[in-house]
């Protein structure tokens, strides 16, 4: 069965970009089919994979009716990873559903009959909880959370996670935590192990023992429109990801 | 009179708070009465600057027509600089003002003439061009962006200036860009070079002669509710800000 997961944090600039290309690439490279939807604004899943503005149906169409998964998917450098991209369209869509019907469950019929070819779907949010991500937190099984070792971004945790259950209560009973991934840590750096001691204590089986460490070939890697597998698989930033990707495909959802 | 400086990026995750909140303080120390409005629902400001879920109004009540400028702004603990504090109000405020009448301008009208006192006043925006950030725009002299030097910050500057060219057509002809400034610079690393090169050669009047270095202790300060110039007045992030503040005062806006 496909196992759909939304990267998501309303904190800005956590890591969730980074996190859904890489991770669906390293799932791509473990040999399980994997579609990635970029449905932020932004588009920065669809320029960090090499994509320009895309010509043709992407996410907004999918949202709409208007357009099919198949028709949608394009492949991508990485083989058995796909991509459903963003839009200038998506700019306005959140205005738009806004007085639609079903507005919170568009992504989820979208998904309903055509990620069947998919062993994993992941979702690039953008840095809100508005009918966007509500969308791709009511079309998932998980949420996956990236979350940056500092002060702003743990104040903020609370508030993904009170989303999260507000979402299973009232819209997708069977959503489910996949996990927290502390994101661009510095060991030398006392903020960051505070911060992990502090998410360690409150959410103790959450947090994945894989930490992604602070790598400038991460960053690097997005300009040439590449996932870091690709662009230096031997990098600390490379090692993190398939780390994670291995921690996911073995283990079950957190909680 | 009043100087209205809107600090807005879409892009997550850019600096805007650590910007607003140390540019506020500065301003203030260099005795301009200083008013700092945290319209960002992840009230991330208004916790830099120590204050918990303030009781009494707020930013919401401001757009909302319901309390001024006077009942909702409280001293902070920099001398000079007010706070009029973000709450959880603020969550539900852009799809209420939506079918709300003068809806981008409710900000402006509550600044009109309660702003007299303070010779700056600075808002720091959530990271998306929606109603509130629209709202800063309109109400604004002035736009400061902060930028990251990575390649996806780079990518969504374009987008933030569009919306500026957009705001100053429609709602706002006096809207000018403040500057550009250059946030978290690692001089070790040569996308930071990469990207600097690339702005100042696309924006040479926009971008600051200041750049912000990347400094851990702007992150801990705000852990202290503190500006960083109260909590380490020597620190390479304290210094940035301070000189930043005085090319602001020194110079007119950018363009
Ligand atoms: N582990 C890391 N090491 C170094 N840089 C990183 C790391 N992870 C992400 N980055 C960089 O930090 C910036 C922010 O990351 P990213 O854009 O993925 O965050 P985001 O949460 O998707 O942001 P937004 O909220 O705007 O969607 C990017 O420029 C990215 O290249
Ligand atoms: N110059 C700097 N050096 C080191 N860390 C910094 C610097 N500027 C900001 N930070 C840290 O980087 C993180 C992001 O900054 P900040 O929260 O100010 O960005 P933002 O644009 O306001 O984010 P959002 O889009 O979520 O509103 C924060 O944890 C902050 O402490
Ligand atoms: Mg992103
Ligand atoms: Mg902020």
């Amino acid at each position: 069965t496909t196992r759909i997961i939304a990267i998501a944090n309303q904190k800005g600039g956590v890591g969730k970009t980074t996190t859904a290309v890489n991770l669906a690439a390293c799932l791509a490279a473990a040999e399980r089919r994997t579609l990635l939807l970029d449905i932020d604004p932004q588009g920065n899943a669809t320029s960090g994979l090499g994509f320009a503005q895309a010509a043709g149906p992407g996410v907004y169409e999918l949202l709409a009716g208007e357009a099919k998964v198949a028709e949608a998917a394009r492949p991508t450098s990485v083989p058995g990873l796909d991509l459903v991209p963003a839009s200038d369209r998506l700019i306005g869509a959140e205005l738009e559903l806004a007085s639609a019907p079903r507005r919170e469950a568009r992504l989820k019929e979208a998904l309903n009959v055509e990620a069947e070819g998919y062993a994993y779907v992941v979702i690039d949010c953008p840095p809100s909880l508005g009918l966007l991500t509500v969308n791709a937190l009511t079309a998932a099984h998980s949420v996956l959370i990236p979350l940056q070792c500092e002060y702003y971004a743990l104040e903020g945790l609370a508030r993904i996670i009170d989303a999260v259950r507000l979402c299973r209560m009232r819209l997708n009973p069977g959503l489910a935590i996949e996990g927290i991934v502390l994101t661009m840590y510095d060991a030398r750096l006392n903020l960051c192990e505070q911060v992990e001691q502090e998410v360690r204590r409150h959410f103790p089986r959450e947090v994945f023992r894989t930490v992604i460490p602070r790598n400038v070939r991460l960053s690097e890697a997005s300009s040439f429109g590449k996932p870091v597998i690709l662009y230096d698989i031997r990098s600390a930033g490379a090692e993190g990801y398939l780390r994670l990707a291995k921690e996911i495909i073995d283990g079950a959802a957190k909680s």
